[in-house]
């Protein structure tokens, strides 16, 4: 993304698949 | 302009991959390495291998669900690189990093391979 000012965010970006339903 | 880009997200896609792996959840080949047995998505092991990349393209062999490795494959060194496609950790025990590397230069994974091989001669 060259010239966008690109802000992180460090937390989860999707849900989690549980280990078993 | 600006975007936010979520430095977690490959890792987190990835944890969902082996997720769904361990629960056979919408994998589509059995790998078949002397006589055990892996469940596996076709679109990881193409991601990280090119010998599955190499097989998984040719229009004959795409569909197959099944497929045998050269019986000089360890399974123990599969299992290994296995885990490390879907986790990105690639396990180094003493006794297995030459099968692993081994497996490694059939499976054509060549960046492991040289990993696996600088961590031989610094162990040496």
């Amino acid at each position: 993304y060259e010239g966008v000012n690109t802000i992180k965010e460090m937390g989860r970006s999707i849900h989690e698949i549980p280990r078993k339903e | 302009d600006s975007c936010i880009q979520f430095t977690r997200h490959a890792s987190d896609v990835l944890l969902n991959l082996n997720r769904l792996r361990s629960r056979d959840i919408l994998t589509d080949v059995t790998i078949l390495v002397n006589r055990q047995q892996f469940r596996a998505h076709k679109t990881v092991l193409m991601a990280c291998s090119g010998l599955f990349y190499s097989i998984f393209t040719d229009s004959l062999k795409c569909n197959m669900n099944a497929f045998s490795l050269d019986p000089k494959v360890d399974p123990e060194g599969f299992a290994i690189l296995l885990d490390f496609m879907y986790t990105s950790r690639l396990t180094l025990k003493e006794s297995f990093i030459v099968s692993v590397m081994n497996t490694a230069i059939y499976l054509q994974m060549d960046h492991v391979v040289d990993t696996c091989h600088r961590f031989i001669k610094s162990s040496d």
